[in-house]
């Protein structure tokens, strides 16, 4: 997975991701695509949420999942989450779930209630770093407001090194794909050099919906475990998602 | 341009949006969810438009299970071990998850699964 959070030089902020799943889960010789990422994407949805009939969030859900990858709670916040991975990681946490000790939260329930319940991007951003997990992971989240945007890594008892946005130091985006920021990334699995290469290349005058798009179909960024790219704007209250593909010669991941 | 070796890295794409092309696989539809439904009604709707899709990534997931145990077992663990966790869930999320299984026809044991493979794939 790729997510990013990006403010353009309005201070309007744009959250993209690309969802990449189905890893070692059955490649699919002829058709040289991931048998599993190939059989969720027929799956997809655009969700408006709502109450009272009112909007409360939207997301892009893969339907049976009841839990939130990918949402924003228009003109409020937005939030995606990325895979992370620790050798203390979620078997541990069910291992202690079926044990009995259930003080922790399955990570997609936390994303959907943050999604469902908190009402500022100050108090998702809480809800994100303080609340246990059964398992790891990576939680990036947008506000509505110029500088609101962050990377929560996460351990399933501590919130690591929080990533913010600082446009006044330069860094107006934040990128995280599933390694942690103050690491360099696997080098077999190195998405986040070509996505800042092009990120930079772009240049915050020119950061928008569309240039942000352009990022996240550039390979390896985009590549065969891309199940769909999400474009989300806080400030207009939209949701955009599209399918994607990623034709050979495409890193299997 | 594109590097012919891994990791196939391309110079910065340009001009991709409005999406369309080979990279491109379609738009993803919309529905809406009535949040005052009760729980295990919320989804109906968009798992009747799903329901094969969501059959057939059961099925893949049950080869998986036997390529890696081909006794069955770990299917069996699934069937009839996990529906047993369902109540220990949080709800109204266990009661989404049971309306879930009820609309596609999916035993409850592989929608749950479906549900909790973000902690279950970390092994």
């Amino acid at each position: 997975c790729t997510s990013l959070v990006a403010e353009d030089p309005h201070g309007n902020l744009i959250h993209a991701r690309n969802m990449d799943f189905g890893l070692f889960m059955g490649w699919d010789m002829k058709n040289h695509s991931w048998v599993i990422t190939e059989k969720l994407k027929p799956l997809l949805v655009n969700v408006d949420f709502r109450r009272n009939n009112n909007t409360v969030f939207k997301s892009t859900n893969f339907a049976g999942y009841v839990g939130m990858l990918t949402g924003i709670q228009p003109h409020v916040f937005t939030l995606t989450m990325n895979e992370r991975f620790s050798l203390d990681g979620g078997y541990i946490g069910i291992l202690e779930w079926i044990l009995g000790k259930r003080d922790g939260m399955w990570m997609s329930f936390l994303t959907r209630s943050v999604l469902e319940n908190a009402t500022s991007y100050a108090e998702a951003k809480k809800l994100l770093s303080d609340t246990k997990l059964l398992a790891p992971a990576y939680f990036i989240l947008g506000g509505n407001r110029s500088g609101e945007a962050c990377i929560i890594t996460r351990s399933r008892t501590h919130n690591l090194n929080p990533l913010e946005l600082a446009v006044k130091q330069g860094r107006w985006y934040v990128l995280e794909t599933n390694y942690d920021h103050w690491k360099e990334p696997l080098f077999l699995d190195n998405r986040r050099t070509p996505a800042m290469k092009c990120m930079n290349q772009t240049t915050q005058a020119n950061i928008s919906i569309k240039t942000v798009y352009d990022v996240l179909s550039t390979k390896p960024v985009l590549n065969k475990l891309t199940a769909y790219t999400t474009l989300m704007e806080v400030s207009k209250g939209t949701l955009e998602s599209y399918i994607r593909d990623c034709p050979s010669p495409c890193m299997p991941w | 341009s594109l590097q012919y070796v891994p990791p196939y890295t391309e110079d910065c794409r340009t001009g991709m949006y409005p999406p369309s092309g080979p990279t491109f696989k379609g738009a993803v539809p919309w529905y809406t969810i009535n949040l005052e439904l009760p729980p295990n009604k919320r989804w109906t709707q968009i798992i009747a438009d799903k329901k094969d899709a969501m059959i057939s990534l059961a099925q893949a997931v049950r080869d998986l299970a036997d390529a890696f145990v081909p006794s069955g077992r770990l299917e069996e663990l699934v069937d009839k071990a996990l529906p047993l966790m369902i109540d220990t869930l949080p709800y109204p999320f266990n009661e989404e998850i049971k309306g879930i299984a009820t609309a596609s026809g999916v035993p409850l044991g592989e929608t749950l699964l479906l549900n909790i493979f973000y902690e279950v794939f970390t092994v």
